[in-house]
């Protein structure tokens, strides 16, 4: 249960911010 | 039930829980630990004294019942502590929010917001790429204007050159020298039947 | 700051541990050896509280070099801090991540938005310009054909 936190609370943390990058490189490249 | 501490989690990286269980192993065992040490140092001392009646059985009973106490309170102590550390220390107060979630303080967009804005971008996208195509057509018939207009000019350069071969040739207005050219050859076929007549 | 209260907290937790398990206690416990040597039950004791009291030091410091807890316990009493105006309960995660990630990408969509718009409003405005010109070349074409056409009369 507590890795399950861990891992849970670890990706809250950091795949908004992983996603993002895909994302605003997808609307970089449609602006392009 | 247990009370994940997740937001807890996500800033520290480990759950308090888990915190708090490894400081309270790690103290057990020092309490352990020096506990051993000190019966160690007893029963050494007391190897030195020849004759003593004090075995090793009794000095182990010693050390139980101090420890015995000693983990009773340890144990009270420790769980102040621990709902103390919980309370003040490894724990993020209900109105905080973490730097890495502020964007939800900032745009806290509900699923049809977000979908709405959605669409306004791919309606956005069409607009603008109706834009562009329609602007390629104007851009062409631009081209084809040019075109055009070249060939027009073209034409009127031919009326022109039309005209100017007159006038370089004495005829200002082409229609008066046509009507005039008409009346004289018709005068000529005058003159000329009259002619033939008399030499008949 | 968290980082002195739990250095307090663990200081009054000794404080305590030593308390209750005091020397009275410790030699009645060890009541045959302080019998024979009372001077060496009061050292061994001396000993065993200063061993046990700088192991669990030792300890804390371990865990806070470990888990970077002092750097950690200042960010969060300055994020603490920074939002002391707020009463209301902020914002967690809802335990459904496409819903919470959504947020994050907002802020980027609002800008590609505004991108869209601007480069919309450009390629309207140039689109004018050109359509513009389209109609005054179509104009022009019409003068010429016409200029053709009457010439054309004339000369036939």
């Amino acid at each position: 249960f507590d890795e399950v936190i861990v891992e849970t609370t670890t990706k809250r943390k950091q795949w908004p911010k992983k996603i993002l990058i895909h994302a605003v490189q997808a609307m970089k490249a449609e602006q392009e | 039930s247990v009370t994940p501490m997740a937001y807890e989690t996500q800033f520290f990286g480990f759950t308090p829980q888990t915190c708090m269980l490894r400081i309270y192993i790690a103290f057990q065992d020092y309490l352990f630990e020096t506990m051993l040490v000190v019966e160690g140092v007893i029963l050494k001392k007391l190897r030195s004294f020849p004759g003593c009646e004090i075995g090793a059985l009794q000095i182990r009973k010693s050390t139980e019942k101090f420890l015995f106490f000693m983990k009773d309170h340890f144990d009270k102590l420790f769980s102040k502590m621990e709902e103390m550390l919980l309370q003040l220390v490894l724990t993020i107060p209900e109105n905080v929010l973490l730097p890495e979630d502020k964007v939800h303080e900032q745009y806290p967009y509900t699923k049809d917001e977000f979908q709405a804005l959605q669409d306004e971008i791919n309606r956005l996208q069409q607009q603008y790429r109706a834009e562009a195509s329609a602007g390629q057509a104007l851009r062409a018939e631009l081209e084809e204007q040019k075109v055009v207009q070249a060939e027009l000019e073209k034409i009127l350069q031919c009326f022109d050159g039309l005209e100017n071969i007159c006038r370089e040739h004495g005829t200002g207005n082409f229609k008066e020298s046509l009507v005039f050219l008409t009346q004289n050859s018709k005068k000529l076929q005058g003159v000329l039947r009259d002619v033939e007549e008399k030499s008949k | 700051g968290r980082a002195q209260v739990l250095a307090t907290l663990v200081d009054t937790f000794l404080e305590k541990l030593v308390a209750a398990g005091s020397y009275q206690r410790f030699a009645n416990c060890y009541r045959c050896f302080y019998r024979l040597q009372p001077e060496m039950t009061r050292s061994i004791y001396d000993q065993f509280i200063s061993q046990l009291q700088a192991s669990i030091k030792e300890e804390i410091q371990e865990i806070k070099n470990e888990g970077n807890l002092e750097m950690l316990f200042h960010s969060l009493d300055k994020i603490v801090e920074e939002a002391k105006n707020r009463q209301e309960p902020a914002w967690r995660p809802s335990g459904i991540p496409e819903e919470d990630v959504r947020s994050a990408i907002v802020p980027y969509l609002l800008k590609h938005r505004s991108y869209l718009q601007k480069i919309l409003k450009e390629k309207e405005e140039e689109n004018r310009k050109v359509a513009q010109s389209v109609l005054e070349g179509r104009n022009k074409i019409a003068e010429l054909q016409q200029l053709i056409q009457a010439r054309k009369h004339a000369w036939q």
